[in-house]
């Protein structure tokens, strides 16, 4: 279906930022992107705060969907 | 608020963010 469709492609994503499967993704990890991803550091900061939904310094698979169905539908789902 | 650092709002910078994954997933082999 197309959820699972979307699901997979999540976690598909996560696993690009999540390199060592620790199940989580820090600002490290997101800076790491950088150098495969064309955004500046300063984006890549920006993108952490803004899927960091309760700003404790870690992104979680569920964070990290959230976001995504934002971009995907415009809003946030949780 | 750090989201509107840059100027661009946080939902451009998803975007861009999302995008760039959408990109590398369909370069790469």
């Amino acid at each position: 279906t197309g959820l699972t469709a979307m699901l997979e492609k999540t976690q598909e994503f996560f696993l690009i930022c999540d390199m060592e499967d620790k199940g989580f993704i820090t600002r490290r990890d997101m800076q790491r992107l950088g150098g495969e991803l064309s955004l500046s550091s300063d984006e890549l900061e920006n993108v952490f705060d803004t899927l960091d939904a309760d700003g404790n310094g870690y992104l979680t698979l569920d964070e990290f969907s959230s976001g995504f169905s934002q971009f995907l539908f415009g809003r946030r789902v949780s | 608020d750090p989201s509107m650092k840059g100027g661009q709002t946080s939902e451009g910078v998803l975007a861009n963010f999302f995008n760039s994954l959408l990109t590398k997933k369909a370069g790469s082999p």
